[in-house]
């Protein structure tokens, strides 16, 4: 992290949204921009008080290209996308969003809340970090807005220039929340195997269990694949000793720890017709060499060896896979044995007798 | 498809002076408590952004450097703050 001197001598700050964008309803706004706020309020002893007239400290307006006496000028869609001014008088701590840009709630566009709480920072004094995890990364990229986007170099940097939040009951927690694997409704986006190992992804997270011994180790996605996107749909572990994560309609293929260059690719160059925009999950079968694709009720299978999609699919899941009734969430293969994941429950299913053989909760490979 | 890839590179060359200026030309200018665009070359500017974006250190024009100067990013500047 980096940041600029001196911070704001006071906590308790004001801010005024000046006008708005016809992107979003005032509503969201109001909101995403109050949100954005809390981030940093959570982990400081800083105290934001909106007010509707008059010079607040951090003024917060919508522009394009040359607006208002700023200095700095916007470009048009993309590029630029904000930019905010450090504590100080006039235009000290003010912030401004290129209205050219598509502003959202969600993962469309450029989710306002995401952008406005990067923004904040810089009118808090930080500067931007060169942490690819931290919000304060200059590069916008796209989280769940559920999660809490503060890395520890981000908290590490306010915490700097501010300290931390007095002692208040433990709503206020200082450090980032991840999901508990031991949460009695715990559950994955995509499990895969990687040798010996299983990795559990979730969000911006991942868990390494060796099954030999249950301790899991957790670590963000980025740690890993720095390039990757949060939020991975889908994984497998193919029989070249590769895994394969899917998200949307794109794919990576992962060799060691290294994203193997040209990917990601369009998933239709796996042989999916143009109809199917996502993987739900997927299972190489290490006996068979072939793989099945879980999409909403079907199943698609695909050679590994001549590495094309095979005649006569998709078919219904419930049909070879009985007992696995519900959309598949990820599944990965263990000692021949799959284990299909939807929601907190899993079923362990034997491929060859094609039956279930008990249902178990989603975490019970972590130590709870 | 000689002349494309022309102005593809006139339109990336612009795009690199462009971020170059915005984001790593600025320096503190302790005579007069502000900024003043520093008198580096183009590959020293290069070299700082990406040894900031942890890209390979060449001071010269590659296709990673330019996919990560065209994603859409903070108006900050980088350094100089």
């Amino acid at each position: 992290y980096g940041f600029t001197l001196p911070g704001w001598k006071k906590n308790k700050l004001t801010y005024r949204i000046v006008n708005y964008t016809p992107d979003m309803s005032k509503e969201d706004v109001d909101k995403a921009i109050e949100k954005a706020f809390k981030v940093w309020s959570v982990v400081t002893p800083l105290i934001f008080t909106r007010i509707h007239k008059g010079i607040a400290d951090i003024m917060i307006a919508f522009g394009t290209k040359v607006h208002g006496h700023c200095p700095r000028y916007f470009d048009g869609p993309l590029g630029v996308l904000a930019h905010a001014f450090p504590p100080g008088n006039g235009l000290g701590g003010d912030v401004h969003f290129d209205e050219d840009e598509d502003w959202t709630t969600g993962s469309a566009g450029f989710n306002l809340f995401l952008v406005a709480a990067h923004e904040f920072g810089h009118a808090l004094g930080l500067s931007h970090s060169k942490d690819q995890r931290a919000l304060m990364f200059p590069n916008y990229a796209y989280i769940s807005p559920s999660e809490f986007p503060l890395s520890p170099d981000d908290i590490s940097g306010i915490q700097s220039i501010y300290g931390s939040p007095p002692n208040a009951p433990d709503e206020r927690p200082t450090t980032p929340t991840s999901p508990k694997t031991c949460g009695s409704q715990m559950s994955f986006d995509a499990i895969t195997t990687l040798r010996r190992e299983v990795i559990f992804l979730k969000g911006r997270h991942l868990w390494r269990v060796y099954p030999d011994n249950s301790e899991a180790e957790q670590e963000l996605i980025s740690v890993f694949w720095p390039n990757l996107t949060p939020g991975i749909e889908a994984a497998y572990e193919n029989t070249k000793d590769q895994i394969l994560l899917f998200k949307g309609n794109k794919f990576w293929v992962i060799s060691g720890y290294q994203v193997l260059l040209g990917y990601p690719k369009n998933i239709n160059t796996l042989g999916f017709p143009k109809g199917v925009k996502k993987v739900d999950a997927a299972v190489c079968n290490k006996n068979t060499g072939k793989t099945d694709f879980f999409i909403g009720d079907k199943y698609w299978r695909f050679d590994e060896n001549s590495q094309s999609m095979e005649k006569g699919y998709p078919r219904l899941t419930v049909d070879d896979f009985p007992g696995i009734s519900q959309r598949v969430d990820a599944v990965f293969q263990q000692k021949g044995l799959f284990y299909f994941f939807h929601g907190s429950k899993q079923w362990e299913f034997d491929p060859i007798a094609k039956k279930v053989i008990r249902e178990m909760k989603s975490n019970s490979w972590f130590n709870c | 498809l000689p002349i494309h890839a022309e102005k593809d590179n006139e339109e990336d060359a612009e795009l690199v002076q462009n971020y170059l200026n915005k984001f790593y030309a600025v320096e503190p200018d302790p005579n007069q408590l502000g900024w003043k665009i520093n008198a580096e070359t183009i590959a020293g500017k290069l070299q700082k952004m990406q040894q900031f974006f942890g890209l390979k250190v060449t001071g010269k024009l590659d296709n990673e450097t330019l996919e990560m100067m065209k994603k859409p990013r903070c108006g900050v500047p980088d350094v100089g703050l």
